[in-house]
Parts: structure tokens; sequence; C-alpha cells
């Protein structure tokens, strides 16, 4: 499952994989 | 602070308009005269929003090259850039499911490469940005709507709960702390009813 589901905003969400 | 961004991306992603879905080959599935026409409003729309377009990134499917075609006539000099990320498919299977469509091996394909274009295209600018931008990616309803869901940080197997007119504009907006607005999804009310679809 991509990305976080929780509900808690994740402030780093584009830096934790380098880009295709 | 050399690292950090300083601008704010706009980005507007707009769906083909209606196009003729009864042949099976891509290169047949051209615009109808009303997709044309769509076309022309969403183009309309998006010229008058005053803004300047920094460039236009479009699917390489015929129907979405044919709606760049005539919205680019309403934004001349703004630089289009052709690419297959964008095209469209099967990004997550949706939750709830849906019985009449299960293109179960089309999601490992089609999800790995959606997910690749939602990590290349959609970001906080890069700290050499100075200038906010504003950019147009024509695409699809499945890629707009998982997009959607994966920058707001939403389950992406909701995907489907979204629905899409056709020539709609969404727009989201990425501030340089990475903070997240959609403010307007799916936008089509600058379209007569009479002309608005959704196939």
């Amino acid at each position: 499952r991509p990305g976080p589901t929780s509900g808690v905003w994740d402030s780093n969400w584009d830096k934790r994989e380098p880009r295709s | 602070d050399n690292l950090r961004a300083k601008a704010t991306r706009h980005i507007f992603l707009i769906r083909h308009s209606q196009y003729n879905s009864e042949s099976s080959l891509d290169k047949d599935r051209t615009l109808t005269e009303l997709g044309r026409e769509q076309a022309e409003l969403t183009g309309c729309r998006l010229a008058s929003l005053g803004v300047k377009f920094d460039k236009i990134v479009h699917s390489s499917m015929t129907r979405a090259i044919e709606t760049t075609d005539i919205i680019s006539k309403h934004l001349p000099g703004v630089n289009r850039i052709s690419t297959d990320l964008l095209r469209e498919g099967a990004p997550i299977e949706p939750d709830p499911p849906v019985s009449d469509w299960k293109p179960e091996a089309r999601y490992y394909e089609d999800g790995a490469r959606i997910e690749a274009a939602f990590r290349n295209f959609i970001h906080r600018a890069d700290a050499k940005q100075e200038e906010d931008s504003y950019e147009i990616f024509v695409c699809h309803a499945n890629v707009i709507r998982y997009i959607v869901c994966r920058a707001l940080q939403f389950p992406p197997e909701g995907w489907l709960r979204m629905s899409l007119n056709n020539g709609s504009i969404t727009h989201l907006v990425i501030r340089p702390s990475g903070r997240v607005a959609l403010r307007t999804l799916g936008d089509s009310g600058f379209m007569p009813p009479d002309k608005i679809t959704r196939t």
C-alpha cells in the first residue's frame, strides 16, 4: 500500500523516494 | 537553507474531453465534435485565469494529445511535453470493489507506472525554483483520481469514489513546506450543462 493512511500528515511525503 | 523550497507549485490536472470509445485502437479513439468543443471551453477557461503557465505535460494517448492540441491554441508559447507515464490505466484495486471491472493483471504494471507518475510530477518545488509555477497536466480520470488521493494522503484505494467530467479542471497547490491543498476537484462549471459529459 503506497503512502500513509493513518490520517497523520507526513510533511516529508515527497522526500522519501528518489524521483523516477 | 540552500536546499529549502521557496516557491509554490500550482498543478492543473485536466481530464481529456469526450472521445469515440467504440474502437479498440488508441489511434482511432479520437475526440468527438462535442469533445472538441469541451476542449475549447477548457482552453478558454485556463487562458482566462490570467496566469502564465510554464508548461503543458500530456499523456501520449490520442484523446489527451487532441485535447492538448486544442487547449494549446489558447495558451500560445507554452511548451508541450508528452509522457507515457500519464497514460490511462488501473492504478490500484478500488475499495469498495467493482464487480464489472476486474483488470487484476493490469494493477501490477499500471499501478507501478501511475505511482511513478505521481512521484515524478507531484512534489514541492525544487530549491532552485525562485518563482511560483503553474503547470498543466492533460491526462485521464483514473490517473487524476489516484494522484489526488496520493497528494492529499488519502487512502489511494478510494480513487473510484470520485468522478470527473470530461475537460474538467482539478487544481492542486503544493506549498514550499510540502503542504498540499486541493483548490478545485473536477471543476466544469465553466461549461454549459448540456455540454457536460463523463465518458
